[in-house]
């Protein structure tokens, strides 16, 4: 075999013309048949499950059973002696920094569940001074802009922009308390954009469409500043001195913001302003990243939509493989303004933390028993009575949203 | 799990990171 390799000389031969030719077909075939995308009656692109064989065998799995069967053996309580030995175990396996966490104490955690929501002491995370920063630790999967409404999900793969955020049908308004101005969001035209190395999913898919979803209201307190996100105060912004205490917190978004809270009640139509465009980041977080996220910058959140789905993994692996990975997945989509027009970031689950919090949203139970509603469906809340300064939730950069938990 | 962004911004937003490139909370991810 050795001789044979090194020896035997290499003959080239030209292909025949028309054995080229068909490669060539056969190549754009199999681009086409990619790229096609089936709709509903309504217009609505349906999600299906789309990759290789492999992606078929995960998703003829229990996953979702599988998630929090997962998510109830480690909430198990764990021996007191054990809890050290255990988590420095964990740590080293997936790369955690013991000396950021708080609290520092091993045995202050009573399950792994508990260890993996673990918070960072202050001043672990430093916020840049920029308009976007970090909502989360972990890797840039991918990032771009967002053309014909069409997300990268990897190279060449997309998926509609609609499917993931959903979207805002004509005549068909979400219900909200009836003495508040009803919330606008942008609604694009065309529904797709990016997520990884050329995979793309819809804005649709991402959001939701409001045809295939319920509203009910949402109206619980704003939570007070995090440490991470208390940048703003009267020292800073002089004009907050004049604000009530209760209001300081919207006014300090309002201002970061750079708009006069009396005039953010509405967003912008359904097309972005001219000269803007749209942008998307795709973050992914490993196992052993600190699971919690923050506001990437100062924004209203005005309604979240949480879209029941499947649990595949969302490691790089499968993003490059199954399409449509992100809008299949269980998600929140929590959409809303900050200075530039629309905002919108959709934590998406996956099978090992297939619950997802949100602290300012009591109401949201997610990865719960019982048979998923059809893709692309989902239930939506708004926030417009969490402040009437600003009919949203506000929020300020870095400051703490919510996390993943385990299963 | 995975965190997607979607935003509108001027058309002179540029990203200030790289694909691949480990990222934590608070990290300048852009800027106008």
């Amino acid at each position: 075999l050795l001789n044979a390799w090194t020896e035997t000389p290499v003959k080239w031969y030209p292909i025949p013309i028309a054995v080229g030719a068909l490669v060539l077909v056969a190549i754009q075939y199999r681009k086409k048949a990619r790229k096609e995308v089936h709709v509903d009656a309504d217009g609505n692109e349906i999600i299906r499950l789309k990759g290789p064989w492999q992606v078929h065998v995960l998703g003829a799995l229990p996953l979702r059973n599988m998630s929090r069967l997962w998510g109830y053996v480690n909430s198990l309580e764990l021996p007191v002696w054990f809890r050290p030995y255990g988590f420095r175990i964990y740590a080293a396996a997936f790369g955690c920094n013991l000396d950021e966490i708080e609290p520092a104490d091993l045995k202050s955690y009573p399950s792994l569940g508990a260890f993996f929501y673990r918070r960072l002491k202050d001043g672990a995370r430093p916020v840049a001074d920029a308009v976007l920063v970090s909502p989360a630790d972990g890797k840039i999967l991918h990032f771009g802009t967002i053309k014909d409404l069409r997300v990268e999900q990897v190279k060449g793969i997309t998926y509609s922009l609609d499917a993931l955020l959903g979207v805002e049908r004509p005549g068909t308004p979400p219900p909200v308390p009836a003495h508040m101005p009803a919330p606008s969001i942008p609604v694009v035209d065309d529904h797709e954009f990016a997520n990884v190395n050329g995979i793309e999913y819809t804005l649709d898919q991402l959001i939701g469409a409001s045809s295939s979803g319920t509203s009910t209201p949402v109206s619980d307190t704003p939570p007070a500043p995090k440490k991470f996100g208390e940048r703003i105060d009267a020292s800073v912004v002089p004009e907050l001195a004049d604000v009530p205490e209760a209001l300081r917190h919207d006014a300090s978004v309002a201002a970061e913001m750079g708009v006069r809270p009396a005039l953010t009640r509405s967003t912008s139509g359904t097309t972005v302003k001219p000269g803007h465009s749209l942008f998307f980041s795709v973050i992914y977080l490993a196992p052993g990243d600190y699971h919690r996220f923050h506001s990437p910058t100062a924004w209203v959140v005005e309604k979240r939509r949480h879209f029941v789905g499947e649990l595949f993994s969302v490691s790089p692996y499968i993003a490059k493989r199954l399409e449509n990975l992100f809008v299949l997945n269980e998600r929140v989509a929590l959409l809303g303004r900050w200075k530039y027009g629309f905002f919108g970031m959709v934590p998406v689950g996956a099978t090992n933390v297939g619950s997802i919090k949100v602290n300012f949203d009591q109401a949201l139970r997610t990865n719960v028993r019982g048979r998923p509603p059809p893709l692309g469906t989902y239930t939506e809340a708004v926030y417009s009575a969490a402040s009437t300064l600003l009919n949203g939730q506000p929020l300020m950069a870095a400051q703490e949203m919510g996390g993943f938990c385990l299963g | 799990s995975t965190i997607v962004l979607v935003f509108e911004a001027p058309n002179d937003f540029e990203f200030a990171v790289e694909a691949g490139q480990k990222v934590r909370v608070g990290q300048k991810l852009g800027d106008v």
